[in-house]
């Protein structure tokens, strides 16, 4: 299985809908500090189902919005979708490209589709994991983690195991 | 469930002692079980020694030295339990041109059967992608992303330089 | 003893609106006291907007966001309350091009009155230093150490990009 | 006042003795990771005085002395010494040229010089205190500690203020 491609519209600092399309191979983002590399790295931990906004660098449903700038009014909604290429049949469905998509509003809600249906999040998080994508533990390495993980304690640095097992 | 976890650890570990001798030219470190007779609550610690050097206290090695020891672990797991798309944030932020350089080798190796999208400031490992995006904030404060060539890249950056 | 650390809070509270804007080139920041009646125990916080971003909470600000800003406040207690000398560990790391510029640009505002050592990998900070040390790690494990002129360095390494 | 040299011998890495001369101006330090640089870091606040192993990345004295290689037996002592030109008399004391030192052996001993005369901790904390160099906290900025300096609860970011007053 394979990441096609990344849609983001509304997600922190990507106020306009951008498209990421990529191949097999290496992909690498470039970009001056606080351009959004990070954002688009959370972006994807975000679809994916993460829960827990600290890991996001934000506390809440609202962080994830583009909260307006100078030169642009706040936006209501966030939206990233992935699209996986499944002919493979690493997730163990009958489709040959599966999509993810998140959204969020300023209400708080989270809505989550598959394959443009609606779901709810543990269908999201069993697709995974029967995909073998619940080990998000390692998936995204976020900036700084690298030297996280020699200062993990002995417990915690188990948890990585456990993922992978 | 022990059993998974016991069986996991043996390979990763395995794979860790080659990956930590490849990033680091040699040396040599272990993943140790901190209490061997209780798979089903024991931790994890690492030990470490580089090349040349006495075996010491995680604590006292490098900077670049404890980036690549998490990379030879994050590597090891990837190995014996590969995702299939891994993205890495500035992981080599810290690491000296010579080790970019054993960086980009372990990712070219994994590269067949994972999909890395590597965020990074980095030259050398910009070389060794085939897809290049670049992400920069608009006047409007609000993020761009266009799609570039990696070798129009690098020579822009060279001719920058100069 | 309340008096100093009021009157201090003050002065660098000043200096830090200033070397923010200038390391960011725009935007403005404030130090903020948790609990202003208590001038015995009452904390310093951060806020910090970058030019043209609506204010957040510091967590979203991006890694090299984070270090301008730790670098205005250290730059702000260093201006108020110098020490005679400053040793700098890879600072910069996180800094994109034009960043480590204003970086320098505050290094050698300040170096007139205090003398700094820094340790760094980038080039653009090299190029301000008058000194520039280098030290490697011989066969024998043992560090080494070299004086060198950075205008040889500069070439030596320009020399090795190509 | 400035830092005129630097030496160090049997300090972790630094098993030769070697000599760093400084001018006023900005020093930098290159080199490959793990060659040393931050190692002169540590003896720079080794030498002022610092009693927390833990920021100096050890956990007893003699983590401070060279342990040895594959290419040199280990050594029994570990000494730095800082050469500061006082001529401006920022440190209120008869000398124009202020050396300190100290020494450290696997007893775990730790002796303390002031222009070559044997003191006591307490002798170099207070001269350093009267020259305005109580304010450890920030002389020394270690790899990976300015993003540390945003991540301090607000009490621990006072004390930089109270160094600084
Ligand atoms: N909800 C939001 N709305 C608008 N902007 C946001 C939002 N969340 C984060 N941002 C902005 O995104 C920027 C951070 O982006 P990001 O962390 O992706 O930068 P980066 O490209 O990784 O930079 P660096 O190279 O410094 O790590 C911050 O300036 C922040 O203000
Ligand atoms: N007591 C000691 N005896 C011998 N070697 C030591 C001792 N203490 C530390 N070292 C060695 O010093 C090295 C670390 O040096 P240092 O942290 O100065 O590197 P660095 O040049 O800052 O590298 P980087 O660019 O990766 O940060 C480690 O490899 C460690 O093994
Ligand atoms: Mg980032
Ligand atoms: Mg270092």
């Amino acid at each position: 299985m394979y990441l096609k491609a990344l849609e983001l519209q509304g997600y922190k600092s990507f106020a306009n809908k951008v498209e990421f399309v990529f191949d097999r191979g290496v992909t690498a983002v470039v970009g001056p500090n606080g351009s959004g590399k990070s954002n688009v790295a959370d972006a994807i931990r975000w679809v994916l189902g993460e829960q827990s906004y600290r890991s996001l660098r934000g506390k809440k449903t609202e962080d994830m919005i583009f909260s307006g700038s100078d030169g642009r009014a706040r936006l209501g909604m966030a939206s990233a979708t992935l699209i996986l290429d499944n002919s493979d049949k690493w997730m163990p469905i009958d489709f040959s490209e599966v999509t993810i998509s998140r959204r969020a509003y300023r209400s708080g809600e989270n809505e989550y589709y598959l394959n443009g249906s609606r779901v709810r999040l543990k269908d999201v998080a069993e697709l995974l994991a029967r995909g073998g994508m619940s080990r998000q533990t390692y998936t995204v390495i976020g900036q700084g983690m690298i030297d996280r993980v020699l200062s993990l304690h002995a417990a915690e640095r188990r948890l990585l195991f456990e993922e992978a097992a | 469930m022990e059993e998974a976890f016991a069986e996991t650890f043996e390979q990763v570990a395995k794979e860790f002692k080659n990956y930590f001798s490849m990033l680091f030219g040699g040396g040599e470190a272990q993943l140790i079980l901190t209490d061997p007779d209780n798979m089903l609550e024991t931790g994890v610690d690492i030990v470490a020694r580089p090349p040349g050097k006495r075996l010491q206290s995680m604590a006292l090695l490098s900077g670049g030295e404890r980036s690549l020891t998490a990379q030879a672990l994050i590597f090891s797991l990837l190995r014996i339990s590969p995702t299939p798309f891994v993205i890495f944030d500035e992981v080599d932020a810290m690491l000296d041109e010579a080790n970019v350089g054993r960086f980009r080798d372990a990712l070219s190796r994994l590269a067949d059967e994972i999909q890395f999208i590597v965020i990074t400031h980095n030259r050398r490992t910009i070389e060794s992608a085939n897809t290049l995006y670049g992400v920069s904030m608009g006047d409007d404060s609000v993020s761009q992303v266009y799609s570039l060539k990696v070798d129009e890249w690098l020579e822009a950056k060279k001719a920058a330089k100069v």
